[in-house]
């Protein structure tokens, strides 16, 4: 006689088993990209060491900005990067040279604290957008969330799970999962966020491609 | 728009890693449909730290371990794909839609994926109508790069999860059958239910995985931009 689960509550991410990835950290935040302050808008994901990277990315042919920077970061550091920051609320899509631009100095942002807070050179932040196209991002306040996301990295569940609301637009749900599984004679573990709701079909190919 | 990211504490070389990744992709994010339109955003990407201090694992160096990891990440991906149809805007219907007996395996994936974009086979679904007709015609225009024989494709609901019960068949060898409706109907009305395709033409198969089409969707993209 209960009221049937929401999907929300059907597929919520357990945390009772989870066994998150050594090495990095996670948050999210408001940072004014979208205009309810109670929804999370920017995440930032970065390792304490430098990481293999790898990517695959949308063969529509009008690329959006941060697809192109994230290209770029793959092919500078030759497959190393540390670190993820990601927005939503605004696609940063066909927005010419100011997007190019801002999803650059989003990548900067973090590679400057990727920078002071290590003694590894090794920097590489990856950069996604998502949300309405056709609009320019209020870089001001993602430059400055950047900053302050610093201070509420963490590897609980809780920092994972703000990360992952940090990503969703029209999703009902974050998206949030882990597995752990033995490689070699050791354990090792995955963490994954995915988002996604709309304009779902996609045909991503590798960065070379 | 679909974004993902999956980070693990493995150690892969960055050429193996992109190759696993792009293995993964194909078979997981690749194969899902909400409404057919692909972002000028999609991104997938895989950080590898290699703190849990592992091998480092390279196709050429530790292939066994190498597939080991690939297929971890692959059935990974596709629980997270999965996620995203699951919450497909307005979608009631979670269905897993299986193209065998090809030649081989991409045009399996043309063809599942032209099913799972049809309009009328996701209103269908959303209707609950045992609609086999719009199943049978998408793949007739799936141009797979082959010629599909009428004569030898079947086509069956299958209920999920299942339950002991046998698949309905509704088409067998390019034949109707005498479709049970009450039995179809009880599979339609499950949140999640599988089609599956036999062409008959081969040994390949490939999966896709699609929602129905709702008054909701309509709604949700109607005003997105407000």
């Amino acid at each position: 006689s209960s009221a049937p689960q929401s999907k929300a509550q059907r597929f919520a991410f357990d945390p009772t088993a989870a066994k998150f990835p050594l090495g990095f950290v996670a948050t999210g935040l408001h940072c004014g990209v979208k205009k309810d302050p109670s929804r999370l808008d920017l995440g930032v994901i970065i390792s304490d060491r430098p990481c293999s990277a790898a990517g695959t990315f949308t063969r529509n042919a009008f690329v959006a900005a941060p697809v192109v920077v994230s290209k770029e970061v793959l092919a500078k550091g030759r497959g190393i990067a540390r670190g993820l920051v990601v927005n939503s609320g605004c696609a940063n899509a066909v927005t010419g040279s100011q997007g190019l631009k801002d999803a650059r100095a989003m990548s900067d942002q973090l590679d400057s604290f990727l920078c002071e807070s290590n003694s590894s050179s090794a920097t590489g932040t990856l950069v996604m957008s998502t949300g309405v196209i056709g609009q320019l991002l209020p870089i001001k306040k993602i430059l400055s969330g950047i900053t302050s996301s610093t201070a509420t990295l963490g590897s609980t569940h809780s920092a994972w799970l703000d990360a992952a609301k940090a990503f969703m637009t029209t999703d009902t749900f974050p998206k949030l999962r882990t597995r752990s599984f033995e490689l070699g004679g050791k354990e090792v573990r995955m963490v994954g966020i995915d988002k996604g709701a709309g304009m779902i079909h996609p045909n991503m190919g590798p960065p070379h491609a | 728009t679909l974004l993902g990211m999956i980070a693990t504490d493995a150690a892969v070389t960055p050429a193996s890693l992109q190759d696993a990744l792009t293995y993964a992709v194909d078979r997981s994010f690749n194969s899902i449909s909400v409404d057919g339109d692909m972002s000028t955003n999609d991104t997938i990407v895989v950080l590898a730290n290699g703190a849990s201090g592992s091998v480092e694992i390279s196709e050429k160096a530790t292939p066994d371990e190498y597939i080991k990891f690939r297929d971890q990440l692959t059935d990974f991906a596709a629980e997270l794909a999965q996620l995203v149809v699951r919450d497909g805007e307005g979608a009631e219907k979670f269905v897993k839609i299986t193209v065998k007996g090809s030649p081989t395996y991409e045009a399996a994936h043309k063809i599942a994926s032209t099913i799972s974009t049809s309009a009328l086979v996701k209103c269908a679904l959303h209707g609950e109508d045992a609609n086999w007709g719009r199943i049978l015609c998408a793949v007739g225009y799936s141009n797979p790069g082959f010629d599909i024989d009428p004569t030898k494709v079947t086509v069956s609901f299958v209920p999920v999860p299942v339950d002991g019960s046998a698949e309905l068949k509704l088409l067998v060898n390019g034949e109707p059958e005498h479709v049970d409706e009450a039995r179809a109907s009880e599979i339609l009305k499950s949140e999640d239910l599988a089609i599956q395709v036999d062409l008959g033409l081969g040994d390949e198969s490939a999966t896709y995985w699609t929602c129905d089409f709702s008054h909701e969707y309509i709604s949700i993209n109607a005003d997105y931009r407000s």
